[in-house]
């Protein structure tokens, strides 16, 4: 199909830009409401001032999501997808027009909450994390297969929740194994932060250090 | 855009079958996990042979929805969407070759879990019913307002978790009457059968009587 070839083309392009602004760039992605922005507040509280940070944030409307980041100190953009259910290459080079990429920093790119078209959408990132609550059930990675078999780290959030669920860890681990075989997994929880030393250590460790 | 109105046409098609069979079909929506099927397991089951009953089930991949429906005893057809988002007018047409339209019954039809593409294809149901659950934050009906702005009523599910959470019932719905002034809304929970009779009476009052 045409338009995922030219955005591939557009995401080679932005891939190329953050190698040489030495930017790790991370795209968050979830169903709607599975806590990715309220990790990323955490997350970003917690990165401090050791690194520049940015945050492109996608929604269909509102910028509420934009709104929450910059109320930590960090700056963020809010692209406005309206009928479109997923961020492309394209407006994420658009974005970067008015947010640089911080230079030898992180950038989160939250997108669109949707487990199914962001999978097939190359932003030029360097990592794909995919965020999944316990309140979801077990069985997703089995019903929406793209995204599961995409993510290179899948965050289990809500795990504050567990005592109150019949969720099973184990079930929906032995079933993200069935779409993605090696992907490495983190319990956390957004509200505690439960498992964040074991994800700050994940985005240290895959973070590209300078020559 | 052609596929639309090509869309509407076979959903015009739909609803006049519907409307001889003297079928009441509801669309049902939300995004993943919200609890769909958990909802209709026990409908089917509250609603049980007083009326001839179907489930048409809209998933990328697996039947493990279908195979829920039909451990209950009433007929069900899973359709596979592949990369595909939602269901449509001509997915439902070409499923009721194999399970014919419940006569003067309920046809229920549930949805790819997506809160994005879903809205904006009529499948030639009587009522579209949107489920959230009380996990995924009071500012949905904001974000994905074109889902919250079809429906006509909401269903505000896991309600037996609100002693655990943070989350204001009454934000939501003045969230959702800003995208949405008259919509119902009903509080259920799946799990406990909390405001069943709420939502079977529902059903009932809006379920065409046979002349
Ligand atoms: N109990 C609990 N609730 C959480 C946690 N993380 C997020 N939440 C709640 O989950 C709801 C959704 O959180 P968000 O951070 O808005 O989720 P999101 O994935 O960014 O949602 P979208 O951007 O709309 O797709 C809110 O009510 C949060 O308070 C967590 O770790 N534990
Ligand atoms: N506590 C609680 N959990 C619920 C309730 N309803 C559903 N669940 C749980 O929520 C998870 C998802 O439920 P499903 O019924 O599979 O949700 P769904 O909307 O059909 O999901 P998809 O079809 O994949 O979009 C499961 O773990 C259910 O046990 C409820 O009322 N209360
Ligand atoms: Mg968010
Ligand atoms: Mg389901």
């Amino acid at each position: 199909r045409d338009i995922l070839s030219r955005n591939d083309e557009q995401a080679a392009r932005n891939r190329r830009r953050f190698e040489q602004s030495g930017t790790f760039v991370v795209n968050l992605m979830s169903g709607p409401g599975s806590g990715k922005t309220t990790l990323l507040v955490r997350t970003l509280k917690e990165l401090g001032r050791r690194l520049p940070l940015a945050v492109i944030e996608g929604d269909q409307q509102t910028t509420i999501d934009a709104d929450r980041i910059r109320d930590t100190g960090v700056p963020a953009l809010q692209v406005n997808t309206g009928k479109g259910c997923h961020l492309d290459a394209t407006m994420i080079d658009r974005a970067l027009t008015t947010l640089p990429a911080p230079k030898g920093g992180v950038l989160f790119v939250e997108n669109v909450g949707n487990l199914v078209c962001p999978a097939g959408f190359d932003l030029g990132e360097a990592q794909k994390v995919v965020v999944i609550s316990v309140t979801e059930g077990e069985d997703k990675p089995l019903k929406y297969p793209d995204m599961f078999a995409a993510a290179d780290l899948v965050l289990v959030n809500k795990a504050d929740l567990l005592p109150h669920l019949d969720f099973e860890v184990g079930a929906l681990e032995r079933n993200l194994r069935r779409v993605n075989h090696d992907v490495q997994v983190l319990i956390v929880s957004a509200r505690t932060g439960e498992g964040f030393a074991a994800w700050l250590g994940w985005l240290e460790a895959h973070r590209p250090k300078a020559a």
